[in-house]
């Protein structure tokens, strides 16, 4: 299953390379198997040039850059074999306005065939939503659940509050 | 196959039974601080067959039962049910719960029997047809948090390998 | 020097325990040697329970009370011996509207003795900064430093865009 | 003492002269990802006698000089000066500029001598006089990011015993 390995490695490479220059729009990345001897024990090695950039180490990406690198992993993965459905938990956490909605054009690629449910506080990601859930402890403690709005969410997300103000 | 319907009772901050539908392609999940939105992402992992307590942010597997808030006594037991529907062969939505043996050596929850545990509306549904879930996120129980890219690079490292270890 | 240590560790408790307070707005936390015999070598074992929650080890708080938690403890060692100045990189990207004001308000009770410097993306924290200096990369791939008002802070964050769109 | 000022040039993506005043108290720093605001941060810490490449996020020392963009040649040295005001003693500010040797095995800057180096207005800052400071933040070079509790916990303990130490 080795040559198996190498033609999923290969797909999911194609994946990363377009799927990054999407989130950026622009520059160029790619990802190396360190070892070609062994692919199957062989660690992944990653470089990226957002654009105007030279090439680097994925160390030297700023907070943003890293999580926009990973979320370009994530999917050229998840592309290589969709799974139903796909839960993100506050990934735009680092990313600014411009970013978010980068990310979210990119997401609107995969969500459809597979679905997907996501945790966020950024508004803008709150506004590609279909549904949007909301959690709230009025009972100190214990968890539940509401339906909220889009023009609710800044009220609701300031309550309950037991400020001694 | 698709995801139709979440509940949840008794499994961390969820102390009453709470349900979710997931009709939507697309469902957000929003709240403060604390409320409980990354548990809901735990009950989907732990459903599905997550028994890493670690992966749970616990440090055992019996940290997943609702312990208690003011005023509220601490639970038995957890319970999750997943409603799935399988649009290829046109079934019957299937719900799978976990069945959840304690180990016996639960310190709090001497108590804590088998959790949930009988197949609803239908067969249960093997471990074999329960559907590979993608979940990422930068709260993830490790402490690196998977947002990080290093860390990204190794799962997909993993998710590559199983791709084609499964498709063997 | 271990009576001293102990005698700065139990100051750095105790700010600890009040910071922790004022940050939930309730609660309690502490923090324990694990190990009272050589106290120089010792690890430092953290609980906490914000307001409602059973006491719990800091690895069952959600992501964002795990920040605030971290906060209490930088600050807490800050009060023992406040350095002249003192920088914070995006500490606050994981908390929500109502713990980033409880943030500044705590933050506000260091300013002043000490010299504060803040990267942020909440618009919130902009607003307690005196001064705020915008980064750019008009010439891509070159920083520079640009004098920003508060009301200029949206459209600034999201030029220069090369989107193809 | 205060920090009064800070001077960049050919450091990381600052190519070209950069000034920044810090007369107020609380200073922001804002702008989009990468476009460099936690490279002034990393500034402050060189300047101030940091020599960990993995805590400025580089393979090695020499990542801190100008590597080049469009259109833009990569530098041969990284220079930041700091002006610091003592104000107990009443002194005029004082600048520093860290004496940056580059170890002779620098693969692509093999040209990149000594950099900055010479003290301005004044004496020169001896380290015993260079300032504590605190710097935290999420993105710092450490692979768990010390925004993690965990983490400050760590540097927590390392900050408690430093501080005795030097007291001793
Ligand atoms: N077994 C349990 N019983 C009761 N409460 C629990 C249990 N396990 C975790 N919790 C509570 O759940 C809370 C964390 O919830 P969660 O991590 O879902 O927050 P969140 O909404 O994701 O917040 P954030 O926006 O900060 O990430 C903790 O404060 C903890 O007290
Ligand atoms: N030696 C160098 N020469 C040129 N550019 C460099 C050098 N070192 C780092 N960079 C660039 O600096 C950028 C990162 O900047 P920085 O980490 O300060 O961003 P940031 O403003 O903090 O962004 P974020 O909001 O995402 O955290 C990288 O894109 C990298 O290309
Ligand atoms: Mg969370
Ligand atoms: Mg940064």
């Amino acid at each position: 299953s080795r040559s198996l390995f190498a033609q999923t490695f290969e797909q999911a490479r194609e994946n990363f390379r377009s799927i990054f220059r999407k989130l950026f729009q622009g520059g160029r990345a790619d990802m190396y198997l360190t070892e070609t001897e062994n692919a199957l024990e062989s660690g992944i090695e990653i470089v990226a040039k957002p654009p105007g950039k030279e090439l680097q180490s994925i160390a030297l990406l700023s907070g943003g850059e890293r999580s926009l690198t990973a979320l370009a992993i994530l999917f050229a993965v998840f592309k290589v074999k969709p799974s139903p459905f796909c839960i993100l938990d506050e990934v735009d956490a680092a990313l600014d306005e411009t970013n978010v909605e980068r990310f979210l054009r990119v997401l609107q690629d995969f969500v459809g065939p597979s679905q997907f449910c996501i945790v966020t506080h950024h508004k803008r990601t709150m506004a590609a939503c279909d549904v949007l859930y909301g959690i709230t402890m009025q009972r100190r403690g214990i968890s539940s659940r509401i339906s909220v709005a889009l023009d609710e969410v800044d009220e609701f997300s300031e309550a309950p509050r037991f400020d001694k103000a | 196959m698709r995801l139709k319907r979440l509940e949840v009772r008794g499994f961390k901050s969820f102390a009453d039974r709470t349900e979710f539908d997931f009709n939507a392609d697309l469902t957000g999940i929003v709240g403060p601080n604390g409320c409980g939105k990354s548990n809901v992402v735990d009950a989907l992992k732990w459903v599905l067959g997550d028994r890493s307590a670690k992966s749970l942010r616990g440090a055992e597997m019996t940290d997943v039962i609702f312990k208690g808030a003011e005023g509220r006594e601490g639970l038995h037991q957890a319970e999750v049910t997943i409603v799935l529907e399988n649009d290829q062969l046109g079934e019957d939505p299937v719900a799978f719960t976990p069945e959840r043996e304690h180990p016996v050596d639960a310190p709090e929850r001497a108590d804590g029997e088998s959790v949930g545990g009988e197949a609803l509306d239908g067969e249960g549904v093997t471990d074999s047809e329960v559907p590979d879930v993608l979940v990422a996120g930068v709260q993830d129980g490790d402490e690196t948090g998977s947002g990080d890219v290093s860390d990204v690079v190794r799962r997909t490292r993993h998710a590559l390998v199983a791709n084609c270890t499964e498709l063997r």
